[in-house]
């Protein structure tokens, strides 16, 4: 057994839990949020049997994109005091972060 | 020091940490979701020694009781287009889902 | 790579990820509740390369602080029936809790 843990943005999550589900695979949803952009995000927890690792990291891989998101810098005043004109800059955020981490034991009670 | 990840429904949660509070055990808890019954429950995290992991998994044991849910599924229409009555089936949902990961150094500071 | 989870002070928390930010590390912030206090409380998740472990923790330990919570016991009537005053307790809440787990994999997909 082990513990996957994927970061996915939210518009893929529910599309993600639905096609897991459908493959007899277990998913606990945490929300959670992006250190960098401070948008909401989820957090998926799955215990995995080894053998299907690769299986469940190519159903995330199929089902989450990457997408762009402008954003305008905090303008930080103290080191940019000649330049008001903040220009958008553009962020890529992927499909998903996963890690894949070992389960010493693993109970249902 | 191990880390125990227990995944249990709302209504033991607050009797379990109390349990665990009793027993000495720290506890950080985490608001979660089932992916199949899409229903809130409770993820815990809990560092703890290595030499009571069985006392810890007991409590959970103890304290978490097994559910039936009546649940109908969501209809869909292209495979079933010939019946209409959708009947209730019964999910049963565990008392816990346990994970025991090893922890590489812990820390407080 | 590592996972590195810390529970911190919500007090703590935005300065933390700004530093952590500043600093090239990447995190994801999980809203938790402490079992003890019953307050809310911070869980970061953040995968950092096997060098950088070192750093990371000093900057938690840096920037959150320990303080002191004064809490007044749930009265227990059946216990301490004879005595009716409650004394406020001092409890210490340190700065963070930091477990180091291993990744066994890590993907962006
Ligand atoms: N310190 C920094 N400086 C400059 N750019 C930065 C940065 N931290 C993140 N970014 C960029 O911003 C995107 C969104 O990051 P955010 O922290 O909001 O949201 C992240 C975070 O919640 C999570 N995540 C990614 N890597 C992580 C890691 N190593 N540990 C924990 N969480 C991670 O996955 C979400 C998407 O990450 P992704 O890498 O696809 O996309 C990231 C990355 O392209
Ligand atoms: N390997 C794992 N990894 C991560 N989290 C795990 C897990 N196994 C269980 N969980 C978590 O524990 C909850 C209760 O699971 P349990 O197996 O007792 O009870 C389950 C099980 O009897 C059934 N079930 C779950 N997934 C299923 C699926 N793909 N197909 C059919 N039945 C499923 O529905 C009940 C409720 O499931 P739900 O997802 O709402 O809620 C799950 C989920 O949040
Ligand atoms: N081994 C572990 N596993 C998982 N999470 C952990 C943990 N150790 C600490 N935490 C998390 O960190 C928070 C602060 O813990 P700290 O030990 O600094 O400060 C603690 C400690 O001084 C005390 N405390 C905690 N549990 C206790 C218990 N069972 N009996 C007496 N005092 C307790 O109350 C303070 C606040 O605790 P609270 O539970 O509200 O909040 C805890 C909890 O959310």
């Amino acid at each position: 057994m082990k513990l996957v843990i994927a970061v996915v943005q939210d518009q893929d999550a529910g599309r993600l839990i639905q096609v897991l589900m459908e493959n007899s695979f277990s998913v606990t949803k945490l929300a959670s949020t992006g250190g960098f952009l401070r948008e909401g995000n989820t957090t998926l927890l799955m215990g995995v049997d080894e053998g299907r690792i690769d299986e469940v990291i190519e159903i995330v891989r199929k089902t989450c994109k990457t997408r762009e998101q402008l954003i305008t810098p905090i303008l930080d005043i103290s080191k940019s005091i000649n330049t008001y004109v903040q220009h958008p800059i553009e962020v890529s955020v992927g499909g998903a972060t996963i890690f894949v981490l070992n389960v010493e034991r693993f109970d249902k009670v």
